[in-house]
Order: structure tokens, then sequence, then C-alpha cells
């Protein structure tokens, strides 16, 4: 299963955390468990973007990219130093 | 670094420009890179204040690192290791750091490029020996490793900015970058809210040139820094049996060769391996047939200085190292573990036959130190990455360029000068190359220009540089790239080459607010999605609007023909200096552009007032695609020269 999964970067609006939620952090665990029950968190990001870092399965970030407040759930890229 | 102040204008007699205290100390520079080597003296807080009192981070402890390490220069280190770490596996902790430490050296050199510490006496085995200090070196250091053995993690990445943004650094100095050009980018993504917060970015343009459209870090919020050289070298001669001799570039330090001439043998010659061993990749050499011989060696395919490992390890003597035509007469210098040196393009071209076609051939290398003064300079390096601008071709980039080439800066003590596992010299500083160099070189200038303006927008501060950047020589001629021996155009050094002294002085700005780029992006035609991720809310583009690339208000001018043969770009300029009338002076190199600018003067009486005018270019449409041509807009009011490069492509 690790073989499949790759890591992707999730953005969240923030705006639309329902009001049951009083942490973005716990609304953004919430989403992602509802794609996976296994994936974790590696990051959750509050300034650069709103959102977090995770390792999917392209089917759990299908599954993702449809839950509510989702923006958009894009692979993670690689740099190289100049 | 040493040299760069004096060839920056930064020494004793400018020192009245900048403060060097106060705002000057208050001001932080974050670095995303592979972190710091804390002991290095470039990170002395001898003489340093309290950390400001806006500072949130802090320094995180881990491999060979703790918080103790840090002090009133070095105010914050953390690293960002999940990313990489769920794809690679636990950090091997005998290689690498789980750390903010940097055991490979790029970080401590970008870092202490940026912001060092004032230490005398700095030099790499004897070459460039001189006061070594960051441009900005009052200011604050905070680092952030974000990259590991081989490569950086976007997640990691963007924790880094993530962080520098919540810590409240000043400055962001990123050199890395990825060579897929798209829109998928987390160091873009990252860099707006940077922006958006008043943060300064700089990144480095890339080391793909010199082919066109080879640029990173493209984004109008961020400024693209590009490189060029310094006016020193470091020659190594090459004489050969015919008496003929070629200047190289070399940092080799040990026991010099015999004066007199040594056998000389093409590596593709002594391999029979017939597709890399010209190359002097590992295992292809023939040891009987370079023992006691110098040789000479391609460039390509494995890194300069492993070519010399592998002639060393053969048995060879020495190593003559041949440009390609991709680097023409670039002078990039490598701290060799073996006598050797790089020659030019046209010298290899030379010494390659001579190789061929004498049945002895024969050759020496002498090394002679360092020498400065070295004219034409700055040049643009061949690496240096170019436009046009591969994203957004209406809006010109690199920004400006800066020193990268033979840059001597505060190195790790983890590895040696040349970076390979055999090399067990350990120095305090190291001469290396690429626009990693050059961004630090901006962004520590940037944090001058912050400590003087601290109220000015990012985009203030990148238009200062920008619209001050000198793009000719003393004499009047333009910047050569050195890929080409030709002159150098606004595609590959942008506005030209930053030249601080005049920036702290522009007279007028080009300033862009949040809303400006949100704008930009629906001229693009953004979908909302892209948008509502860049702006991080619920930004909509108004559809009774009409948004035009043309119209941000960037202190460039790039002209995409698509067809039509009239574009017209309206530009706001902010008055920063006294009262006074600008007119404007245009300059068009062929007549198949014809620019024209509406009004062409602007009065100011006042300092924050603002000025529109518009510029339209008329162009003939027939011009075959791939066809370039340049030429500048300045407005001067006698006292300064506010200039722009334009550069229409078809």
């Amino acid at each position: 299963d690790g073989a499949q999964q790759s890591t992707y970067i999730v953005h969240m609006a923030k705006s639309q955390m329902p009001s049951s939620f009083d942490q973005h952090s716990l609304w953004y665990e919430s989403s992602l468990k509802s794609a996976s029950e296994s994936a974790e968190m590696l990051y959750t990001y509050n300034n650069a973007i709103h959102g977090f870092a995770t390792r999917l399965t392209p089917e759990e970030a299908d599954s993702l990219m449809v839950q509510p407040g989702v923006i958009s759930v894009q692979s993670e890229q690689q740099y190289e130093l100049h | 670094t040493t040299r760069t102040p004096l060839f920056l204008g930064l020494e004793v007699h400018n020192a009245g420009l900048f403060p060097e205290t106060g705002a000057a100390s208050d001001v932080v520079i974050g670095v995303l890179d592979t972190g710091v080597w804390p002991e290095s003296k470039s990170f002395s807080d001898e003489g340093y204040g309290p950390v400001p009192s806006t500072w949130k981070g802090e320094c995180e402890t881990g491999t060979n690192f703790t918080a103790s390490l840090c002090n009133r220069k070095l105010i914050g280190a953390r690293f960002f290791v999940t990313g990489y770490e769920k794809i690679n596996g636990p950090v091997d902790e005998s290689k690498e750091s789980r750390s903010p430490r940097d055991d490979d050296g790029h970080g401590t050199h970008t870092a202490s490029t940026a912001a060092g510490s004032v230490v005398e006496g700095a030099n790499l085995l004897g070459f460039a020996n001189g006061t070594a200090r960051g441009m900005a070196y009052r200011a604050r250091v905070a680092v952030y490793k974000v990259c590991w053995k081989p490569t950086c993690f976007g997640s990691d990445v963007l924790a880094g900015i993530d962080k520098a943004i919540e810590d409240n650094v000043n400055v962001l100095s990123i050199s890395l970058g990825r060579r897929r050009r798209d829109y998928n980018n987390e160091i873009a993504i990252g860099a707006f809210s940077a922006m958006e917060r008043g943060i300064f970015v700089s990144c480095s343009a890339g080391n793909d040139g010199p082919n066109p459209f080879s640029l990173s870090n493209v984004a109008p919020w961020i400024t693209t820094v590009g490189a060029g050289t310094l006016d020193r070298d470091f020659p190594a001669l090459v004489t050969l049996g015919n008496g003929k001799y070629y200047t190289g570039v070399s940092l080799f330090k040990g026991d010099a060769l015999s004066s007199k001439l040594l056998p000389f043998v093409y590596a593709g010659n002594a391999s029979n391996n017939a597709t890399y061993g010209n190359f002097c990749f590992p295992g292809t050499l023939i040891p009987e047939k370079v023992k006691g011989k110098i040789v000479m060696c391609e460039k390509g395919v494995n890194v300069r200085v492993e070519k010399g490992e592998v002639v060393k390890a053969a048995g060879g003597l020495g190593m003559i190292l041949a440009n390609t035509a991709y680097e023409g007469e670039e002078r990039t210098a490598n701290a060799f573990l073996l006598p050797a040196t790089t020659v030019g393009e046209k010298a290899s071209d030379i010494i390659r036959h001579y190789a061929f076609t004498d049945p002895n051939p024969t050759a020496s290398i002498v090394f002679q130190g360092t020498v400065v003064n070295v004219q034409p300079s700055p040049v643009l390096a061949a690496f240096s990455s170019r436009g046009p601008n591969p994203i957004t071709p209406n809006i010109l980039k690199p920004d400006l360029i800066a020193p990268g080439v033979n840059i001597l800066a505060a190195w790790t003590g983890a590895v040696g000068p040349s970076g390979l596992a055999s090399d067990t010299r350990r120095v305090e500083f190291n001469i290396i190359s690429g626009t990693s160099m050059s961004c630090p070189h901006v962004s520590g200038l940037a944090a001058l220009l912050k400590s003087v303006y601290p109220e000015w927008s990012p985009a203030a501060i990148r238009s200062a540089l920008m619209t001050t950047a000198y793009n000719t020589y003393k004499d009047g001629n333009p910047i050569i790239d050195i890929a080409t021996g030709i002159p150098s155009t606004p595609f590959e050094h942008g506005a030209g080459h930053v030249s601080p002294t005049t920036a702290v002085n522009p007279g007028l700005i080009y300033d862009l607010t949040t809303a400006d780029y949100l704008g930009f992006l629906c001229a693009l035609k953004y979908n909302s999605s892209l948008i509502r991720i860049i702006s991080r809310g619920n930004y909509t583009c108004d559809p009774s609007k009409t948004y035009s690339v043309a119209d941000l208000n960037y202190p460039s001018f790039a002209v995409n023909v698509d067809g039509s043969s009239t574009y017209k770009y309206t530009r706001t300029v902010t008055n920063v200096g006294g009262a006074g009338s600008y007119s404007v002076k245009v300059t068009s190199e062929t007549t198949a552009v014809k620019i024209s600018v509406e009004p062409a003067i602007l009065n100011f009486k006042e300092v924050n007032e603002k000025k529109s005018y518009e510029v339209t270019f008329t162009v003939d449409s027939s011009k075959p695609s791939g066809s370039n041509s340049f030429g500048s807009i300045e407005w001067s009011d006698g006292k300064h020269v506010v200039a722009s490069p334009v550069a229409i492509s078809w």
C-alpha cells in the first residue's frame, strides 16, 4: 500500500469550516479521515496556505477532493538546490 | 563574502548609506536551505544587541544541534523533515544531521552571503583572501532546513515558509527551484502569503542557462535573481609543448606540478569506454595510459571535481577540464583534489586538437592564485537561467542579476570544499557558483533597504533594486553574456546588475499590492480554485472588470506579440525622492518596434505622490516567431534615473 502512496498538499477553504469545529486542524483531520482511515497528517499549514500535507493513494486523493471545503489536492513537488 | 561588498560599492566610503545599528539589526533574513553550521565565525554575535522583540522563532534541537548554538546573530534554526522521511525513511544520522545542522555547506554559504557577520582574514586555501561579510551584515539570520540529501520535498519547503512567516522574518531567501515549470509550485504559493505580510522573497533564477525559457521561480511577487561574475579570478596557466599557453581557472592548492612539461593525453584516448571515457567518468580511464600524465577531460555527465578524483585514482598527475559550447568561456572555479584547471571553449578546442595531432603531446599547469580588477566585469554567467518567462511571457524575468560566480562564503565543517566524500580537507570558507549564490546577495541588499525604509512593500524594494540596476560598463558598452561573448539582453540580465548604492535613493518606485497580484491572476484567467488557493480566501474576479497583465505595475516591460501591432501598457510611479520634474527617454534597438510614452513629463511636488503613464508599443507583427527585440524606458529628473528594460518577443 505504501508503494502506491504519494504526498499531497491539500488546500482548504478555511472560511467553509463547519461551526461544529472550533479548530481548523480538527476540521482538516476530520476531512482527511473521511477519505482515508489510515492517512496521517504530515504538516498542518496555517500561514503559507490553509491546508495540510498527507500521504494518500490516488483513489484516496480523489475521494478527499470531493469533501466539503477541499479546494484542491495537489501532488507534492520536488526541488533542487541552485 | 570577500570582494562583493567592494564590487557592489558597500565599502567604507559608502558606509553612511545604510544604518549599522538599530533598524539594520532588527531585520531578520530567513534562509530556506540545507541548514547552518552555527560554529562558523560568520554567525558570531559579538556586538549584537538583544533579539528583536517581534521575533517569534526559535532554535530546535536535534542531531549535533542544541538551542544553545543559536545566539543574537543566528536567532532561529528549524528543520522540516517529515515529507522527506515519509518517502526515504528515517534520516541516516550517521551521514546527515536530523537537525538544523548543515552537513552539505550550501545553506551555510547562502545564509552567510545574505547576512554573515564580519570575519577578517577569510579565504579558501589562501584564495580570495580578505574580510568576509554578508550583504546585510548587521541583520539577523534564521535558517529553515528544508533540503535533505539529495533533494527538497515540497511539503517540507512549504512547512519552512509557513513557519518563517509565523516567526516574523522580514526577508526570505530561497536558493532552490524546480526544472518542471508549471502552476503547481509550493514556493510560488507560499511566497504569495509571505509577500502579503510584507516579507520580501528573493529566489534563484536557476542554473539551466544558456537555454532560453529556462527560468525557475517566475511568479511576479517573487524577486528572481540571475548571476554574474565579480572582477576577481583564479587563473591557472596551461602551457603546451608547442609553446602556446592558455589561461584557465582553478582553486587547486597543494603540491604544484613540476614546472617542466609533462606527458599529456586526451581522456577519450586513454579509455576503452567510447561513451563516457572522455568525461573521465569513474572506472573509464586505463591507468597504464594515464599514469604520470596530465589528462584532458570533457565537462558533463559527472561533476567536475569527481573527474579530478578519477584522474588521480588512475595515476594521472593533473587535469585540464574542457568547457563545452554550453559554458563557453565561463570561468567557474573548483577546489580540485589534484592539480587541475578549467579552460574555456575556445582554448579547449585548440588544446584538444593539439592532444590529437601532436605525436608526443606535453603540457604543464601553473597556478597563479587570486587576481582582482578583472575587466570586463560583471559578465553574465553562462549557467544563469534565461527568459523569456516560460509561464507568463508578459512578465519579464529574471528581475536582475547579482554576483553568483566564484563566491566565497562560510562553509560547513562536515565536508571538504569539493564536496566529495574523499575530500578530507576542512575549510571555514568555500568558493562556489550558482544562482543560489546570487539570490542571497539580493536578499541581503533587500534587508539593507528594509532597514532604511521599513514601511516599503516588497514590490517597492524590488522596484528600487531593479530601476537602479545597470546594464552597461563604465565605458558605456553593454554587459557581456559569457556564453556567447556578445551583449547580454534583458532576457538574460533582466533590469541589469544590482547597484545598492543607487537603489537606496531610487527617486520613483513601482509599487504593487496584494490586490494588484490577484488582478494579475484574473487577467491570466486563473480558475477560481487556483485563485482561492493562492489568496487563501474567497477572492473572486469581478466579471464586470477588465483585467490586463499589461497593467500589472511591474518595473519592466515584456510584450509578447500575438498578431496585433499595437500594445498598450499602463504604469503608476510613486515619488520617493524630492519634488522634481521627470522626463522620459525611450530607446528601441530596432525600427520594428516603436515605443511612445504619454505623458512624456511627470511633475512631482511631494513625496508619495503618484503619477500614471501609458506606453504604446507599435510593432511589426510580421516578424518571424522567435524573434526578439529590446529597449528601455528611462525617467530622469537630472538626479535620479529610473530605468525599465523592455523586451519584445514574437
